[in-house]
């Protein structure tokens, strides 16, 4: 028998960048 | 006995195709099913997270770092200028489209994802805090 192995799991903000808008101007 | 310090990972594991990611929603989806309707519905319930929509102005090699991209956005309704220097295989995701690298080919080979290939004019998604009214 094979445990089952845990499987990550990310969030969705992992995904994309953030981008901080400069607040200058 | 000591410990040993864990490896770090060569690439970011949520990228591999099959990796299991959670939206807001509680949903679970795979990376390489993600549609741009599960970005913009996460942060619209979220709370605290805005999607914004930055285009893409100019892709060149980095000067600081060399084997990096230096990709120039504009980003969101102010259209500020963001720079930032990541990997060639580094996937975004473009409005309509889906994932995009500058490398498809490395990000095929080093996370199986695939992609089209990231061009100037491009609108990826990208995330910023909502602004408290």
């Amino acid at each position: 028998n094979v445990e089952p192995r845990s499987v990550p799991v990310f969030p969705w903000h992992s995904l994309v960048p953030f981008l901080e808008p400069s607040q200058s101007g | 006995s000591s410990l040993a310090p864990a490896p770090a990972p060569c690439n970011p594991s949520h990228f591999m195709k099959g990796a299991i990611i959670q939206l807001a929603t509680g949903e679970l989806k795979r990376v390489e099913d993600l549609q741009t309707q599960d970005f913009v519905r996460s942060a619209e319930v979220s709370g605290g997270l805005k999607i914004d929509s930055s285009l893409v102005m100019d892709i060149r090699g980095s000067q600081q770092r060399p084997g990096l991209v230096s990709l120039h956005f504009t980003v969101g309704e102010q259209q500020s200028k963001v720079t930032i220097d990541v990997p060639p295989e580094h996937p975004f995701f473009v409005f309509g489209q889906g994932w995009s690298s500058c490398s498809p080919e490395r990000t095929a080979q080093l996370y199986g994802l695939a992609c089209h290939h990231l061009q100037v004019g491009d609108m990826c998604v990208s995330i910023t805090l909502q602004q408290q009214p």
